[in-house]
Formats: structure tokens, sequence, C-alpha cells
């Protein structure tokens, strides 16, 4: 559906954005390294199912597309455009999302199996993973327009998921709340964000926090 | 409702 499309379309530009911004500016100004790794985490919990569940060949390849480009996205972060001032402001405390992810996925599950609390994990870390990047945001207080595209673009997928699962519900009769839960959890996460972006930043001004 | 989740998305 129309929904589902538009969210993975935006999935894909989002990182499309942030690789180019990296590549073309050749700096990781702004860009949390930590959000950045909890989606490498979120990506291989989540995708490497993909070798033992075949799901259609665009999943697969969309797949492979997300968890290596968060890898390489990583790689340059840490090695090719190192920003230790960006770093030192990258305080969130990961641990804190990664272990409470965990123990959510050990209690809402599907089926109390490797595969099922690894998705489950995958969802919970994936609602949170933002906040890292959006917690620099707010201590330098302001960003670089492409930044704000890219996070708004990242948030996107995940909100226009919500009327295709409604979709989905109504035309096929399933219903994933975990996935649901998780996804009006990550996008409550990103509303306040959202109203800065459409206030400040497709009004033409820069991204700066009041 | 359908009890068996397909993790069929993204």
């Amino acid at each position: 559906n129309i929904f589902r499309a538009a969210g993975d379309l935006s999935h894909l530009i989002s990182i499309l954005i942030l690789l180019n911004t990296i590549q073309k500016s050749r700096s990781i100004a702004g860009i949390s390294l930590k959000t950045q790794i909890l989606y490498v985490l979120v990506f291989l919990t989540r995708y490497l199912d993909l070798t033992y569940r075949y799901v259609s060949i665009y999943n697969t390849l969309m797949k492979l597309f997300f968890i290596s480009s968060s890898i390489y996205i990583v790689y340059l972060m840490i090695y090719k455009f190192k920003n230790t001032e960006t770093e030192q402001i990258d305080t969130f405390p990961i641990e804190y999302l990664i272990g409470g992810s965990f123990i959510l996925s050990l209690i809402f599950n599907y089926k109390f199996q490797f595969g099922e609390i690894l998705w489950s994990f995958s969802l919970w870390l994936e609602s949170v993973a933002i906040l890292p990047q959006l917690f620099m945001l707010q201590r330098t207080g302001e960003a670089r327009t492409l930044t704000t595209h890219y996070i708004f673009a990242l948030g996107a997928y995940r909100t226009l998921y919500i009327p295709n699962w409604i979709f989905r519900w109504i035309s096929e009769g399933r219903v994933d709340y975990l996935a649901i839960f998780t996804g009006i959890v990550q996008t409550i996460i990103y509303s306040d964000f959202f109203y800065i972006y459409y206030h400040r930043v497709l009004k033409g001004f820069k991204f700066e926090l009041p | 409702i359908k009890n068996e989740v397909v993790h069929d998305e993204l």
C-alpha cells in the first residue's frame, strides 16, 4: 500500500541524505555517533532474519541496504571523519536504552524464541534510537538544514507506517501490536522535532530551538 | 484478527 511504500522510500531517502551530507561536507558535525550505532544494532537484530526468512527480493535488498549503509556510516564517523568536538557533546547514556529495550523484549514478544526476542528488541530500540541525536540538537540549539531533513525523513518513515498498519488491519485483518505500539512511541518522541521542523525549516528559517 | 504475525515489513 501507498503508506508503506512512502514510509520505505522516506527511510531510504533519510540514509541517502545522511551519506550525501557526510561525503559532501566531509564532516560529521552535529551527527550523533551513538544514534548511528543504535541503528546498526536495530538493523542487525531485525534484518538478520533475511538469513532464514524469505519475504521478497525487495525486502531482502532493502534489508541488505540498511545493514550495510548503517555500518558504513559508523565506519565513516569513527575512522574517516572523526570529530572529537561532536563526540564530546554526544553524551546520552545509551546503555539504558539498550538495557531497557532488552528487558521489554523479554516481556513483550510473540514467542519466547531467539528470533522473536531479537525482533521485539529491535522495535523497542528503534523507537528510542533517535534520542541521542535529539539530545545533541538540544545541547547545540541548532543544526545544519540537511541534518534536520535527515531526521525528518527518518521520523516520517515510522509515522507513515502507522496508517499502513491501520490499512492492513482493515484490508488483511492483520495487527502487529508490538510494531504499532513502538511505532506510536517513536512518533511521539519525534513530535516535538516535527513541530519545530515544520515551523522553522520548512518556512526557510534555520533550525534553532526556541 | 489473525494470530500469526508475519514479519514482512522493514
